[in-house]
Parts: structure tokens; sequence; C-alpha cells
């Protein structure tokens, strides 16, 4: 562990935290996409089949239950509970998820670290996790003005993947033959996606001024 | 195909 991972782990933590806080405090699911919520639970429930028989470290173990948990209950909460499930939008949120399933799903299969089916499962999870973001920035595209805490949100969890580089990085210098191909590409997709909205958050928030963040 | 390091992360 380094601090590096720490800090995105927390990122990506807080990152819950904000968008249940919204969808619960605020009881509105406007702004947040359904399908983006719904491939970072087919992500983490695909991921984290191993939570039986990988135990790495006790940290690890809780936090796969946490992200399935919080993954699962914000899909629940912005599909059947009301009244969230009244403000989300499927004519604005309806970006074909399948033609981001599909190929990662063909990816996983054809890349992978080893030919064994959770292998496959894993990568698959890699990849989708990497372009899950996009029906979000897609929905936030559309709506052009983008509301406070969703802003923390997106940038939240693009800080999470943006430090698990650095993490990737830092560990690369320091232990012998670490190598994690595959989710050093993907993490870096991932994080490239963000870029354009990193920079609209920071000019937004640069002033001190929480001026609502603007994508053209 | 790439055996890479062991899965110690999230």
């Amino acid at each position: 562990m380094n601090i590096f991972r720490f800090l995105g782990d927390m990122s990506h933590i807080l990152s819950f935290v904000i968008l249940l806080l919204k969808i619960t405090q605020g009881k509105s699911a406007a702004g947040i996409s359904l399908r983006t919520q719904e491939l970072y639970m087919i992500v983490f429930c695909s991921r984290y089949l191993d939570l039986f028989w990988n135990f790495s470290s006790l940290y690890n173990s809780f936090l796969k239950v946490v992200f399935i948990a919080c993954s699962s209950a914000i899909v629940y909460i912005i599909r059947f509970k009301s009244p969230q499930k009244d403000t989300w939008n499927p004519e604005l949120d309806n970006f074909p998820i399948q033609y981001l399933i599909g190929p990662c799903a063909v990816a996983g299969l054809l890349i992978n670290q080893d030919w064994t089916p959770f292998e496959m499962i894993w990568a698959f999870s890699i990849y989708l996790e990497a372009v899950a973001i996009l029906p979000q920035l897609f929905l936030l595209q559309k709506q052009g003005e983008v509301e406070n805490l969703t802003s923390h949100y997106v940038a939240a969890l693009g800080a999470y993947r943006g430090l698990y580089l650095m993490n990737w990085v830092y560990r690369y210098f320091t232990e012998d033959d670490y190598l994690q191909r595959i989710v050093w590409f993907a993490g870096t997709v991932q994080t490239g996606l963000y870029i354009d909205f990193f920079y609209h958050y920071y000019q937004s928030k640069r002033g001190g001024l929480s001026r609502p963040v603007k994508l053209p | 195909l790439m055996a890479d390091a062991p899965k110690d992360e999230l």
C-alpha cells in the first residue's frame, strides 16, 4: 500500500459518499446517469467475484463489499425508489451501453492474464470500468451546465483512477518485476476521458467561487 | 497470457 493508492481509494469512497448524499438527501437523481451506475455495478460484481477466494487483505475485502453494496444501492434507489426514480430521464440518459459492454466482453475474452473464466471476467471488468463514465459525461454534455455536487462527484471519480496511475508508477519503480499492463492501459484510458471535464471543473472552481461547471 | 502481478488492488 502506498499513499497514492490510499488516496485513490479514499477519493473513490468520497465519490460514493457524495452521490449517495445527493440522491438520498437531495431526493433527486437529476443529472446522474443511471446507465453509468449500472455499468459500475456490473464492474464491481464481476471484478470482485474473487472476494470468496482471493483474500489479499481485510482492507481489500472490506472495500470490495462496500463498493458492491454502494453501487447496487445507488442503482436500486434511482431505478425503483420514489421520488428519485421519477427524476431519472430515460430520454436524456440513453447512451447505448450495449456498445460498451459488448466490446469490453470481447476484449476480456481475448486479452487477459490467464485463460481461466475468472481472469476473462476480471479483464472485462477492468476494460468496462475504463469506459463506464461515458454515459455520465454524455449526459452532462447534453445538459451543458453541471450541478455543483455532481461536478464534485465526477471530479472525485476521475481523481481516484488518476491517483491509481501514480500508484502504478510508484510501484513500478519501487517493486521489482511489478507488471500490470491490463490495468495500466485501462487506467490511462479511463483517466484520459476525464481530462476535458477536469479542465472545465478547474476553470469553474478556480476563482474559489462555486460557479457552475459549464461543458461546451 | 500475461502473467502479471497478483491481484492485490481494488
